[in-house]
């Protein structure tokens, strides 16, 4: 049965997409059958994995809103094992829609039941935003993995985000958990990157993945050609780290 | 009367509030009154003005769904001529109800009225959606400010961003136009910069700033000092871009 992870942060442009896309395809380059959905309305997931506009006929939006059978989603990215479900503009629309429908936040666990054992990866790229689009990810998902990038923005958004998933647990989905919290953008030479990992540290110990994903500029060049990191150039520092994320994100899960 | 910009961009991460708080700072500097409304539920603008949490009591929440005076949720800031409203966790729920209100577009531009003499500038930092949030801005506002991050992904949402600037013209506010679009982040070491620079220049011509604020640590770092760039370092680059963006501005409006 697959195992769903939602990339979750409410705070904008710290790594959500670009975790989604590259440990997708790292697990899926060790064999792992992984399915993307993108659920944020820009469709970054999509245009990182190389998905044609004219391709986005049936979306996630269809999904959440009843509108669409999940296997008439579903489009094969370039990448063997890893499948995407891509996102839509009229996401941004979703939450009046999903308003409606009884229960608004369970309509994506719903729909994702017919393809749980199909894949053994379900990662859910989420908007910058804790809406019922989200809520619904995190009641579909058995854990978040919560991307954190070193800045203090970012730091202060985490108790925000903490606090929704103890509520999604108590409320709706008492199985979901926090996989682990990943420090991305990284850059050595600044002293406030050290500062926010080590606070992160103090404060959540083990739930912080040793791996660390450092800025590395092949990895924001790499959406531009339609391809993850991992193929635009495999050896650059970001690629490794993505590769090495995926290896401890296993043996987090062989633990379990 | 005020003149009302929203400074918006649904892609999270390209520095919407860090220029918020920090053209506001340097037009307060200059002598204009300033009033900075913090719209996104992360209260991000509130902390970098240093606005401690228990002074957020009547916050823009309350103002939209009239809950609130305006007077009431007014809180001055420690820069002179620079005054916020500060912004709660509550907001993220705010798209419900104000779907409840009529007509829910523009509770935000009738909350503001009262105060439209007190100010030369009103500038409104919104969240990283196209929600209804972000349109009660859109409808308060004369114009819009894009900061524009100089990344592929941040490119990629720009023409959803200004469709969306279309339609709430056509529909809701006639006067709604693009006041410019900053250029944010700018890395010379990078090539992605110069190329997505190009890029914009070459659709939207004279809409972009001249002025580019650089990537640049020290901006980063301010906001865990509770203060803007331009008052934790304003010899830094990115505090004279800013400084220089505040004068650019002040030319663009006397032209207009
Ligand atoms: N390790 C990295 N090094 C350099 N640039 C990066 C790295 N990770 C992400 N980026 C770039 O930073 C920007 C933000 O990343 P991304 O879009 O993945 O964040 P996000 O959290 O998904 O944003 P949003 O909140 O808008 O959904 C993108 O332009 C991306 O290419
Ligand atoms: N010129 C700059 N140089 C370096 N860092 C910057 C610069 N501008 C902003 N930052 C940092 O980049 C991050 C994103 O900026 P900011 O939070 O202002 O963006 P935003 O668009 O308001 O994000 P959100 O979409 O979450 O509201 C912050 O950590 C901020 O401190
Ligand atoms: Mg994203
Ligand atoms: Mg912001």
């Amino acid at each position: 049965l697959a195992r769903k992870l939602a990339v979750v942060n409410q705070k904008g442009g710290v790594g959500k997409t670009t975790t989604a896309i590259n440990l997708g395809t790292a697990l899926a380059a060790v064999g792992r059958k992984v399915l993307l959905v993108d659920l944020d309305a820009q469709g970054n997931a999509s245009t990182g994995l190389g998905i044609d506009r004219a391709k986005r006929d049936r979306t996630s939006y269809h999904l959440l809103v009843r509108a669409s059978t999940v296997g008439a989603t579903i489009v094969p990215s370039a990448i063997p094992n890893l499948d995407i479900i891509p996102a839509s503009v009229e996401l941004s629309g979703a939450e009046l829609e999903l308003v409606e429908l009884n229960p608004p936040q369970r309509q994506l666990d719903e729909a994702l039941r017919p393809v749980m054992r199909d894949y053994d990866f379900i990662l859910i790229d989420c908007p910058p935003s804790l809406n019922l689009v989200t809520v619904n990810a995190m009641v579909a998902a058995d854990a978040v993995l919560v991307p954190l990038q070193c800045e203090f923005f970012a730091l202060e958004g985490l108790s925000q985000l903490l606090s929704t998933v103890d509520r999604v647990r108590r409320t709706l989905n008492p199985k979901l958990e926090v996989q682990g919290i990943v420090l991305t953008m990284f850059d050595r030479r600044n002293r406030l990157s050290e500062q926010v990992a080590d606070d992160v540290r103090a404060h959540l110990g083990a739930k912080v993945y040793d791996t660390i994903i450092p800025r590395n500029v092949r990895v924001s060049e790499a959406p531009s050609h339609g391809r993850p990191a991992l193929l635009y150039d495999h050896r650059c520092a970001g690629s490794q780290a993505y590769i090495q994320l995926a290896g401890e994100m296993l043996r987090r899960e062989r633990q379990r």
